[in-house]
């Protein structure tokens, strides 16, 4: 059992192995850009939050930052400060920001089309 | 990572407005099934509270749109829509892994499934700390359904958590962008009246208000006409809501309301009742004694039944009953139908635009005290009746003339049918 000693579990503590590490480098910056979909190089869903997605590089980098700034209302310079860090340390959705989840991988078939559909499913 | 590659959408898309990139309806049916996972229970909460949570974060998306959400326990499982699960790290098969407690807490794949990171902590309804699972829930749903995130203030679909008081309701704006996806609710109404409050301030001095209320079928709605919705949470249940009338598919709802008379009644197959809003419940006898419900016949000598429908104009102190293609007009003092009646639909109120008209069968004939004015349903339209104002305007209007259908989804907004599992939610 996890750790928790009020009635409504409201002090449970998560289990120390799996806490997420924080972004506090650049690195860890740009492959939070890249997962969210705030780069220009084509996202892949990775495999694991440490995953191999193609991180921005050089002046990209700088764009994708102030990309992500100004979305977050924060000062767009393009440089990894604390603000911005404190930003990609909020909870948040696993979808990307900028389009649409994708389609499941583990999706199911799909369900009878009634007639008004405007277009077919695609199979998965 | 090829096949992966082969699923997702090619990248691209406008970075810097993520609110309309390209949004898609991800369902063409108009009842989604959904089931939380046998072996992906959080292990935070009691399985009924997960499940409970889910039913009201389904109810409230179908509150707002066309699609109607059923918890789906013995399909299999490959059939159902929406599935829901919790896991940590490496998950359900998912190729996307989670991070521990911290960041990111939920993720969906669009037309399939919704996955929580059980390392968070999720909390209940009633809790005000952790992250509220029924926010995210919602949240998740909308990705589901096509929403991608947008950073508007306000909206359900922003892509961090947002903590605020546990009470929280979709907003203008992310109805109307599920709406530009699945369309808005549409439906015809057994009645819709305003209900009159009086109130006692602190002077001792009696105040006026009213509620608007569509019924349909076995479920209503008040319709907060300030902000242009149906209360959050409705519909409701009738028998809940409203004690001793028929708990569905009323007929008509009449309020005679002058100087001296204030009584309302409830109009359904060959029977009336009549409805005490002080106590709120319906009378059981009247003031020599005699039993309600009474037959209409008895009590409004002349009017047939079963009705369509009926109103009361205060000006001239008349109900007017409608069945089929006539109407009837009955003079609450006198009380009898006015001899040069019944008369057709069309001669009492004739159309301004030749056949725009509902010549027969109307669902609702409804006076607003918000508008004014006097509105005819049928189906998913209505027809304004000229009021005096708009008399004043264009003296060239026929009296008591309709004015060309419109949609009332285009004037009342939001009232959206729930799934029968989760009416009485």
């Amino acid at each position: 059992e996890r750790l928790f000693h009020s009635r409504d579990r409201s002090d449970l503590e998560p289990s120390p192995l799996s806490r997420a590490k924080p972004i506090a480098d650049l690195h860890a910056a740009q492959r939070f850009l890249s997962r969210y979909g705030w780069s220009e190089v084509p996202s892949v869903w990775g495999t694991s939050p440490q995953g191999s997605a193609e991180a921005p590089v050089g002046s990209t980098l700088a764009q994708a930052m102030r990309r992500f700034q100004r979305a977050n209302s924060l000062p767009a310079s393009g440089k990894l400060d604390s603000p911005t860090l404190a930003a990609m340390n909020r909870p948040r959705c696993g979808v990307p920001d900028t389009r649409l989840p994708p389609q499941s991988a583990l999706s199911t078939p799909p369900a009878p089309i009634i007639p008004y559909s405007p277009r077919p499913r695609s199979r998965p | 990572k090829r096949f992966l590659q082969m699923l997702l959408p090619k990248a691209g898309g406008q970075h810097e407005d993520a609110t309309d990139t390209g949004t898609s309806r991800a369902f063409s049916k108009k009842t989604l099934t959904w089931r939380l996972v046998g072996e992906a229970y959080s292990s935070q909460l009691s399985v009924d509270e997960q499940r409970y949570i889910f039913r009201l974060a389904f109810r409230m998306w179908s509150e707002v749109t066309p699609l109607d959400f059923r918890e789906d326990l013995t399909a299999p499982g490959a059939t159902v829509d929406i599935k829901l699960g919790f896991g940590r790290g490496r998950h359900l098969g998912c190729p996307r892994v989670f991070d521990g407690s911290g960041q990111e807490f939920a993720h969906a794949w669009r037309l399939g499934d919704i996955h929580f990171d059980d390392d968070e902590h999720f909390t209940p309804l009633s809790s005000d700390t952790g992250i509220s699972l029924l926010k995210v829930a919602v949240h998740e749903i909308g990705h589901v359904l096509g929403l991608p995130h947008t950073y508007r203030v306000g909206s359900i679909m922003q892509p961090n958590y947002i903590p605020q008081d546990p009470v929280f309701e979709l907003d203008w704006s992310d109805r109307k962008a599920i709406q530009r996806l699945y369309g808005s609710c549409e439906g015809s109404f057994d009645t819709a009246f305003d209900w009159i409050h009086k109130e006692k301030n602190q002077y001792g001095e009696v105040r006026v208000r009213f509620n608007t209320y569509f019924f349909r079928n076995s479920w209503y709605w008040l319709y907060e006409n300030r902000n242009n919705r149906t209360r959050y949470g409705d519909p409701l249940q009738i028998l809940t809501g409203w004690h001793g009338i028929p708990p569905q598919n009323i007929d008509a709802f009449v309020h005679v309301w002058s100087r001296g008379r204030d009584e309302r009644y409830f109009f359904k197959g060959n029977q009336y009742w009549r409805y005490d809003s002080e106590k709120d419940q319906a009378y059981m006898e009247d003031e020599q004694g005699r039993g309600y419900p009474k037959l209409i016949s008895e009590g409004f000598p002349g009017v047939p039944s079963s009705l369509d429908t009926a109103f009361y104009e205060r000006r001239q102190q008349l109900i007017y009953f409608f069945k089929e293609s006539l109407v009837f007009a009955f003079d609450v003092n006198r009380n009898q139908v006015l001899n040069s009646y019944p008369k057709k639909m069309t001669q009492v109120f004739p159309a301004i635009m030749p056949q725009n008209h509902p010549f027969r069968n109307i669902d609702s004939a409804y006076y607003s005290y918000a508008h004014n004015s006097i509105f005819f349903f049928k189906g998913n339209v209505y027809w304004k009746v000229v009021s005096d104002k708009d008399r004043r305007q264009s003296s060239r209007l026929p009296f008591n003339g309709l004015f060309p259908k419109k949609s009332i989804s285009e004037k009342w907004f939001d009232v959206c049918d729930v799934h029968m599992s989760t009416l009485n939610m």
